[in-house]
Formats: C-alpha cells, structure tokens, sequence
C-alpha cells in the first residue's frame, strides 16, 4: 500500500 | 437513477501553455484533464450502492484494475456523437485521428472508435453508460484477499439493477449485449494505459502524481 499512497489517502479520506 | 444522479458533470480541459511543441502541448492537457477524471471517479465510486463496504483493500484493488475502463466508458459515450471521427476527452478537447498518432496514441484511437461505434449501433442510453461505468469499475479480475462476499452482492446488485432497467424497457435482451462490448472496453483501457507508460518512460513525458501511481499499479 505504500506504493499506493494516493489512493489510500484519497479513499481513507473520505475524499 | 442513484448512478444518474451522481453521475459528476462533465470536466473541460485546461489547455496546456507550458511547450511550442503541438502535440506535447495536446498530450499535457490530456494527462491533466485524465488525473483531473480521476480524481472525479475515485470520489464517484463510493456512490456505488455497497463500495462503501468493501475493505480498504478491495476499493483500491477495484479502483487500480478498473479505473481506465471507467473512464473510457466516457470517452466512447461522448465521442458517439453523428459519424464522427474524433475522440472527444472533453467538450474542448476533441482529437481526431491524426493528433492521437502525433501524441502517440495512435493504437488508443482505433479502439476508443471501434467502441465509441458500437455505443452508437446498440443506441446505448445514459442509464446504460453509467451502469456499465459501474460494472467495469467493479469487476476485476483481480486477486482479492479480503472475504469476497460483500463484492460479489455489489456485483449482484448491479446486475439486477441493469435487468430491471432493461426489463421495464421491455428489451432484457440489452443486458447481456451491454455485457458483451466489455471485452473490447478492457483491451482498450489497457491499450491506452500502455501507451501512457511508454510516453512516460520513453519520451519522458510528465505525469501527475496520481494518474502516474494508477498506470503503475497493475
């Protein structure tokens, strides 16, 4: 997941 | 109708100024206009009816395998338009055949029209474009660690959704149509994410952040 980072941070987030 | 009504307005291009090359400077804008996209749909998908409840993991596994799929659903549904011979990316960024061969997208061309064709002969409606933005989004071949269930009612739920919709038309038929033009959608989203690779580590164009990690992440 660290390779995903973005993404992860945009889904965790709740955008 | 929920699809519908989430469905997020469409995005226009901000024209790139940063080059005198023409078709670098076309091929910019295209990559912002992209990462801009999908931004859009990774906030749109938590509109589909049970992604929510999918583990972390399953969003971002449904999300990297399905995400260029998605959004050409939307290039082909916008670029049906009369017999025309562009791509239109957006309402200001229309390219025809010879700007994708100068921008190195040649390949991506041909299919984007061979499925924008297709659209255009079945008269896909806007219920149907969305719809099959869903399940391409949702269905990946990907292996998923997590418990498999919830998905497959997301998937489920989908599908009813589409046979009622085509049911109460009176053409069930259409389903299984719309179904089968997915092949030809998933050769051409990786087609078009190879091809924004090779621009990428060949020609070294620039690409943002984000739209970069999803063309890496497969």
């Amino acid at each position: 997941q660290e390779k995903h980072k973005i993404l992860h941070k945009l889904l965790q987030n709740g955008n | 109708s929920h699809l519908l009504l989430t469905e997020p307005a469409p995005l226009a291009a901000n024209q790139d100024d940063s080059t005198d090359d023409g078709s670098l400077r076309t091929l910019l804008t295209l990559c912002d206009l992209l990462n801009r996209e999908l931004l859009v749909l990774i906030g749109w998908a938590k509109q589909i009816p049970g992604f929510s409840e999918l583990s972390l993991v399953e969003q971002m596994s449904l999300l990297q395998s399905g995400w260029m799929e998605a959004l050409l659903v939307g290039v082909a549904w916008r670029s049906q338009g009369r017999a025309g011979e562009e791509l239109v990316f957006a309402g200001n960024l229309r390219l025809d055949e010879a700007q994708c061969r100068a921008a190195g997208l040649a390949g991506v061309y041909q299919e984007v029209r061979h499925l924008a064709a297709r659209y255009r002969a079945m008269k896909m409606s806007p219920e149907e474009a969305v719809m099959l933005k869903a399940m391409a989004l949702t269905n990946s071949d990907a292996e998923l660690p997590d418990s498999p269930d919830s998905l497959q009612r997301l998937q489920d739920g989908l599908q009813e959704a589409l046979q009622d919709y085509e049911c109460s038309r009176g053409e069930p038929h259409r389903a299984g149509r719309l179904l089968m033009s997915l092949p030809l959608l998933r050769q051409s989203a990786a087609r078009a994410a190879e091809a924004f690779r090779r621009l990428h580590r060949q020609h070294r164009v620039p690409i943002h952040k984000l739209l970069l990690e999803m063309l890496n992440a497969k």
